[in-house]
């Protein structure tokens, strides 16, 4: 039943998928039942947004938005010479084009607010990442980041030490400490043999990591497998298949409109558009709410090469689609019953020192065995991510393979080979993570199995140390299967029409750094203005002083040193007249003119009036009443004069 | 950064480091904060361009605005290295550096 008059919906398969039914986000259903992601903010983090498109300027949010390459308010992409800055303007029309508007086309969330950070145009730093991840966080609800690190297969990078204290940040205090969501983009380096687990962004426990399927729901030759991925939804695939349609800039040679929108940047936004529509039905969702949710909806599908497999907890994971393609009607029905009750807790066991450093060849594995004990302090019961940080020296960095093993058995390639990666340096501190393990039990043995597959015919590495630190929650395997069967309840839809709703405590309130800065330019035009202001001024009280002054020689002293200006014929007659009047005179300058038809001062009947009136109100007709408080009117002579 | 200007437009292509202070004890931490913050910027040779973003006690500093050659940016790291690792109010500090970051 749902009907847009935007010309290019009907092109947006990702959307409502005609051609295939089924191979799209299942959508519908949630906007019929008016679920759009009203009240929600998303902030695209990126190269600027066109924000002033038919298709985002509706729903723009300007409080969210900010420029941090020119430091304003406005992050509105700026051209350059490889027509390249339109990607925060496509990601933004997926998450919340407006529909209905006859112009290109519609977004996931089109309820929903969307805010835009620019950081990308222009160098780009550590400080510079956690500003924009924190960047008015209590407006900004999701971040959806459709970058990272270079994809070629060679690169081990991620948030510097400031982006990690400000994601840590972002999920405990963003969101009236409900926890900011980082949606990130898994990558593109497929053709470089990358994995998305050289990408700290992806690996970081406080993002929500998202791949890429094509239309046919396949892994596309550009999208990277990691252990850390937590789930897929459409992309562009090959030329042979559609690529996602979405609002575009209109600068230089766009038209506003793309069907040509592609990669994992392409997926990550519909994500951020989809958990929107989560955080309108339940927006006391915390950040780990909404990954759990993802984890316990996300669909399982045939794909043979996905090389599927299901952990102890019943969850079924792969590398390619991590628990599988997100599913927008099953993440809201969910989302519409989900209690959060879970207490985070985290465990770590530290191994291994310089002291001990093994040629990894030869210690091919690590045992820890964590027990019972060693968890009861922290009350960790099951499993949601694991880390390893591994500090390990090899001469060839891509030759090294490291698998972990959880206590169930369930095996998670988190440092895959990488046959372009010939970095010396091995792994300085560099913390792997997955989560194929979500839901098992903590408790047992893991091992950390290294190989060297390279050609080396003397294998060379050295495995100094590694921690392995546990993340998950105080549920028992028991209470799992009871969340699960409870979400499965809920997939008919009856919680969401029912109008059904639990309760939502308020959210903290947590203040939030003044982000408004006044830029250079502003700075200058307001010193122009008060400059001229200043000179304005000082012109001013000349003339007024000189009339004045003018009319005091004349009148030979007889009133003081404050003469009524309109005494003055001489004042009248060049025009300040008017100007001082309302200054020390009651009356309206046009009064004056009609009543004070005689210029000799002491005989204007208007002085004596206004002064012998104890019990003084003002009249319509004396502008300096008017303008000036009541109090001064009811003050000395000499006060009322001057 | 909530200081009035952003790095590059204080320092473009200039030096500049991150520097996280150790909270200081009792009321007005904040303002405490600020003035060890500018003092130890001044110290530093550098110019506390402000807080970074949420980050309590994170602030950066720059390279003042000016015409610079190589030695005296070498003369400028060294200065600044040697003040912030010394001074016992800073917790952790780092020269802020490029980072690749590509759309996806």
């Amino acid at each position: 039943s749902v009907h847009f008059n935007d010309p290019k919906y009907p092109q947006q398969w990702h959307l409502n998928n005609r051609r295939s039914p089924g191979r799209d986000i299942n959508v519908t259903g949630v906007w019929e039942r008016n679920v759009t992601g009203r009240g929600v903010t998303v902030v695209v983090v990126d190269d600027g947004v066109e924000h002033t498109s038919q298709d985002i300027a509706p729903n723009y949010s300007p409080e969210g938005s900010y420029d941090l390459n020119s430091n304003d308010p406005d992050p509105m992409p700026h051209p350059d010479v490889e027509n390249d800055n339109h990607h925060g303007t496509r990601c933004a029309g997926e998450i919340a084009a407006v529909p209905n508007n006859s112009f290109c086309a519609v977004g996931v969330a089109y309820g929903s607010r969307i805010a835009g950070i620019r950081v990308l145009d222009g160098p780009l730093t550590d400080s510079m990442e956690a500003v924009a991840f924190n960047k008015h966080y209590q407006i900004n609800d999701i971040y959806s980041c459709s970058w990272g690190p270079d994809d070629d297969g060679k690169t081990v990078d991620g948030p510097h030490h400031l982006g990690k204290a400000a994601l840590q940040h972002g999920v405990m205090a963003g969101r009236q400490g409900f926890g900011s969501i980082f949606v990130v983009a898994s990558g593109n380096g497929g053709q470089h043999n990358d994995n998305c687990n050289y990408d700290g962004y992806a690996n970081s426990i406080y993002t929500v990591t998202i791949g890429a399927v094509d239309e046919e729901g396949r892994m596309p030759f550009y999208a990277e497998e990691c252990a850390s991925m937590l789930a897929v939804t459409f992309s562009g695939g090959d030329k042979m298949l559609r690529s996602i349609v979405t609002t575009d800039w209109d600068l230089q040679k766009g038209t506003g409109c793309t069907e040509g929108h592609t990669g994992t940047s392409a997926a990550a936004p519909l994500a951020a558009g989809m958990i929107a529509l989560m955080l309108q039905v339940r927006p006391c969702l915390t950040w780990r709410d909404v990954q759990h949710i993802i984890v316990f909806t996300a669909t399982q599908y045939e794909d043979r090469r996905a090389d599927w497999v299901t952990n102890e907890a019943g969850f079924s994971h792969s590398h390619q689609h991590g628990f599988g393609l997100l599913n927008a009607w099953r993440l809201v029905n969910a989302a519409k019953v989900n209690r959060h009750s879970r207490v985070w807790a985290a465990y770590v066991e530290c191994l291994g020192e310089a002291a001990h450093a093994s040629t990894i060849a030869c210690c091919p594995a690590c045992l820890p065995t964590v027990s019972r004990t060693d968890l009861e302090l922290s009350g960790l019961k099951t499993l949601e991510h694991v880390a390893v940080t591994v500090f390990a020296t090899h001469p060839r960095r891509g030759s090294l393979e490291l698998k972990l093993f959880c206590p169930s058995g369930m095996m998670s390639l988190i440092g895959a080979p990488r046959s372009m990666d010939s970095d010396p340096n091995g792994f300085n501190d560099w913390t792997f993570s997955t989560v194929r393990c979500w839901g098992e039990s903590a408790r047992g043995t893991y091992r950390l199995v290294i190989r060297d597959i390279g050609d080396e015919p003397v294998p060379a590495g050295l495995l100094w140390r590694w921690q392995l630190t546990l993340f998950g929650s105080v549920w028992s395997a028991v209470d799992i299967r009871d969340r699960q069967r409870l979400l499965e309840r809920a997939m008919s839809g009856k919680y969401l029409q029912d109008g059904f709703s639990l309760p939502c405590p308020p959210g903290l309130k947590i203040p939030e750094e003044d982000g408004y800065t006044i830029t250079p330019n502003t700075l200058k035009t307001l010193v122009l203005v008060g400059c001229f202001t200043i000179f304005w001024t000082a012109y001013y009280m000349l003339e007024v002083c000189l009339s004045h002054q003018r009319v005091a020689s004349r009148a030979g002293g007889r009133h003081g040193a404050c003469p009524r200006p309109h005494c003055s014929r001489k004042a009248r007659e060049e025009g300040t007249e008017l100007e001082s009047v309302p200054l020390c005179a009651s009356k309206d300058p046009g009064e004056v003119e009609a009543e004070g038809g005689s210029p000799a001062a002491p005989s204007n009947p208007l002085v004596p009036d206004l002064l012998d009136q104890v019990h003084w109100s003002p009249p319509q007709h004396v502008k300096c009443a008017v303008d000036a408080p009541p109090q001064h009117l009811l003050q000395g002579k000499e006060q009322q004069m001057c | 950064l909530t200081g009035t200007e952003g790095p590059a437009a204080l320092s473009p292509g200039g030096l500049s480091w991150a520097v996280h202070l150790r909270s200081p004890e009792g009321e007005g931490k904040e303002e405490t904060l600020e003035q060890q913050a500018e003092a130890l910027a001044q110290a530093a040779g550098l110019v506390n361009a402000g807080r970074i973003g949420e980050l309590h006690g994170h602030y950066l500093f720059v390279q003042p605005a000016g015409p610079k050659q190589d030695q005296q940016g070498e003369a400028i790291r060294q200065q600044a290295e040697a003040v912030l690792a010394g001074h016992e109010a800073v917790h952790w500090h780092s020269e802020q550096r490029l980072l690749k970051r590509a759309k996806r």
